[in-house]
């Protein structure tokens, strides 16, 4: 967070911003669903910070080493851990001396401490890790209230119960937190919003229901189509984008060709040595320079530096390559691979530093065409600024949606790579109370923090009126105006499955013009729509509820998106919005069709004043297409001249439904 | 031996007293169960708050007859997230 919220508008030095206008988000009470807190971080300390706010239900709870007197204050306002679930479903005992944990609401994986900060961290000055990354690291809303409700417990990859994280929701609804934040995700294929499995989903309802915006993670199953998880109508789903900041690290060649690689490396130099590529001598088919599956005995690594080429992008392939090399007595590891947007420190300032392949290529070929390659590799150094470009991060899930393609998710993208905040001691990449790290768990709470200061300049808004202000004025551009691009194979120009409707623009969100607001009627419409049962929807909303004779359309949902998966014949769907600008406004619509797409909006202007504050529209969409199409990207704006409202659109051809076309 | 973590789920609750939707749940598992204590024991958590529902170890079998009882929506096994 040193630079992602000055990168985002938010910087307390700007003389205006939503930041000034909330007061940095004071009175607003942000409860996560996380693994705990490390309270004695710098970053919750409550300097300045007046009582806790009347709202306040909750409590901390006190337990192992986590002391509530003395570990809650002003700014950690509630602590609770839920293991009961986690406990029952496991067989054997939770050893906490084979996985270490507190059984408590304090954290060990410092995941839970990361996600705190960004969302409503106080101000740390000077942090950084090992010099990385140098700045003031800060929550979105600095002054607002924490809440941590400990989920997770420190088995492999964090594994949270659904029913520990459904009384947390509870116990969250209950305790009057304002936002919700919940970096978790399950497994793919989905279950469905209301009659499985989901429990956020289920739990974020009720949530909602009851005015609390629920901030839910894409999950990080990118960068292939129908990962996004957490996909609900009322969850605000966060994909995760770079920031422009990076870690370029010198590399050295022989021939005095300088290459920038990424890396967190902060170690010391390494001088000029040996460079080498293991490759097997004659017809040996294998590849012996594959990350993953490095063969070194045919090459002589002792004080050289490897290099390796793999093609999977997550950082297994670079942990594994420094393990054979430093076995083998290597001296550093260049790694030739995707970006995989997940860059971390190694083992002991060991060197491991990340090249793209076009790069990594030719490195390979300087090695080959010299008697004895040599390199040079130097620390690490931070590059902030207009060169660095923002790209959707290759982790981070995409859609479309697979449980209801109607429903465009992600939402809303935010920074998710290499954000340094604060941590737990017992996390191996922590340096000084700080660590960098990467996610869509990281990308939820900067929107987390967003939303908690939306909240405060905005008390009445619903969660619904905070996604579609949020949606409708998000960049679609990094905010120099350059494109934004989504990694993957091949990296291409971002459209709304990469980031929904782009990347957050907090400061815009603040004065959004038009809202696309939803109540429980509207989300009883949807649940119609997709098929679920009366009673069931009627148990669900405790009330009794009909759907409608005539089924309605799940494209009707008063989303601030368009998604139509299957168009064929022409369609129309319906629309309301509901000023939140000045009262007498005149907006315009300005429709950029998808290629090959009509789109007709009826009426073409809606005109506002002090009766009428909210109107429906109509939106007519038909095909030119004769063949099934993948889909194509549009945008619906209303203008006012001064707010510009935009709703993407995502259509896609359908000639033949339910086809799958596999040839 | 064969129960397991199962989430009952009822959806909004219909009274404002959390103890007497606690209350509920013990009687509505005990009916299944055959006794309070049985209830006691095999409860994990009772969703009392923002809406209504419990957690129980129960077989499957007594998941299937819990299902059926009025009130409830759907009876779930309990599963796991991960960090993100």
């Amino acid at each position: 967070t040193t630079r992602s919220w000055d990168y985002l508008g938010l910087s307390p030095s700007s003389p205006t911003n939503l930041l000034h206008d909330t007061n940095l988000g004071d009175g607003i009470v942000i409860g996560l669903l996380d693994t705990g807190i490390w309270p004695e971080s710098k970053v919750f300390n409550d300097e300045g910070l007046g009582p806790i706010p009347n709202q306040w239900k909750g409590q901390c709870v006190s337990g192992e080493s986590f002391n509530a007197s003395a570990d809650c204050n002003k700014k950690l306002i509630g602590a609770k851990w839920y293991i009961d679930g986690f406990l029952a479903e496991n067989k054997q005992p939770f050893n906490t001396t084979d996985s270490p944990d507190f059984l408590s609401p304090r954290d060990v994986f410092g995941h839970g401490t990361h996600t705190s900060t960004i969302a409503g961290g106080s101000f740390v000055y000077n942090a950084s890790y090992r010099g990385l990354g140098l700045g003031s690291v800060r929550g979105g809303a600095p002054r607002a209230r924490l809440a941590m409700y400990k989920v997770c417990w420190n088995v492999p990859r964090g594994q949270c119960s659904s029913a520990d994280i459904l009384k947390a929701f509870d116990d969250a609804i209950h305790d009057g937190v304002d936002v919700i934040s919940v970096s978790l995700g399950t497994q793919l294929p989905l279950f469905s919003e209301v009659d499985d499995r989901d429990t956020i989903s289920i739990g974020s309802f009720h949530a909602v229901a009851k005015g609390i915006p629920v901030v839910c993670g894409a999950a990080n199953e990118g960068p292939s189509a129908y990962t996004v998880e957490n996909t609900a109508p009322w969850i605000l789903t966060v994909a995760a984008t770079t920031i422009d900041r990076s870690f370029p690290t010198p590399i050295t060649l022989g021939n005095n060709l300088t290459i920038l690689g990424q890396a967190i490396f902060a170690g010391k130099e390494v001088g000029f040595t040996g460079l080498v590529y293991p490759e097997n001598p004659g017809l040996i088919p294998s590849l012996a320079g594959v990350c993953e599956s490095l063969l070194l005995n045919n090459t002589p690594v002792a004080g050289n530096v490897v290099l390796c080429f793999t093609t999977v992008a997550s950082r297994t392939p670079v942990a594994t390559a420094v393990s054979s090399v430093r076995a083998a007595g290597g001296v550093g590891v260049i790694v030739a691979k995707s970006p995989g947007d997940v860059l971390g420190p190694c083992s002991n300032e060991f060197p491991c530093i990340e090249v793209d392949y076009e790069l990594g290529t030719q490195i390979l070929f300087y090695i080959r065409s010299t008697r004895s390659p040599t390199v040079k590799l130097s620390p690490s150094a931070t590059l902030v600024g207009k060169p660095i470009s923002t790209k959707v991060a290759t982790f981070s899930s995409r859609g479309p949606n697979s449980i209801a393609p109607a429903i465009l998710k992600p939402d809303i993208a935010a920074p998710g790579v290499s954000i340094l905040a604060g941590s737990s001691p017992y996390d191996s990449f922590m340096d000084g109370g700080f660590a960098l790290h990467s996610g869509t768990s990281m990308a939820t709470p900067h929107v987390s923090g967003i939303v908690a200061l939306l909240k405060a300049l905005h008390s009445n808004w619903s969660p619904a009126a905070i996604r579609s202000a949020l949606v409708t004025t998000a960049w679609k551009t990094d905010p120099f105006g350059e494109p934004i691009f989504a990694e993957g194979s091949p990296q291409k120009v971002a459209n709304p499955f990469d980031y929904g409707g782009g990347l957050v623009n907090p400061n815009k969100a603040a004065d959004p013009g038009l809202i696309y607001d939803m109540g429980t009627e509207d989300y009883i419409k949807y649940l119609c729509a997709v098929g679920y049962n009366t009673s069931a929807i009627s148990q669900l909303v405790g009330q009794t509820t009909a759907c409608s004779m005539v089924k309605p359309s799940v494209l009707d949902v008063n989303l601030p998106s368009i998604t139509i998966p299957n168009l064929r014949e022409n369609i129309t769907l319906t629309r309301s919005v509901t000023n939140v600008g000045p009262v007498n406004s005149v907006y315009k619509a300005n429709i950029d069709p998808p290629p090959g797409i009509s789109v007709a909006v009826r009426p073409e202007t809606l005109v506002f004043n002090s009766t009428i504050k909210t109107i429906s529209f109509t939106v007519a969409v038909s095909t030119t297409h004769q063949v099934n199409t993948g889909y194509y990207f549009g945008s619906l704006t209303w203008t006012d001249g001064e707010h510009l409202v935009t709703s993407p659109i995502s259509v896609r051809t359908q000639i033949i439904q339910y086809y799958t076309d596999g040839n | 031996a064969n129960s397991k973590v199962h989430i009952v789920y009822m959806g909004e609750k219909h009274h404002h007293d959390p103890e007497v939707v606690t209350s509920l749940h013990h009687d509505m598992l005990a009916s299944v169960l055959g006794s309070k204590e049985a209830a006691y024991d095999s409860m994990v958590y009772s969703y009392k708050h923002g809406f209504s529902g419990f957690a129980a170890k129960v077989t499957e079998s007594q998941a299937q007859k819990i299902a059926e009882l009025p009130g409830v929506i759907r009876v779930m096994p309990s599963h796991f997230y991960s960090l993100q």
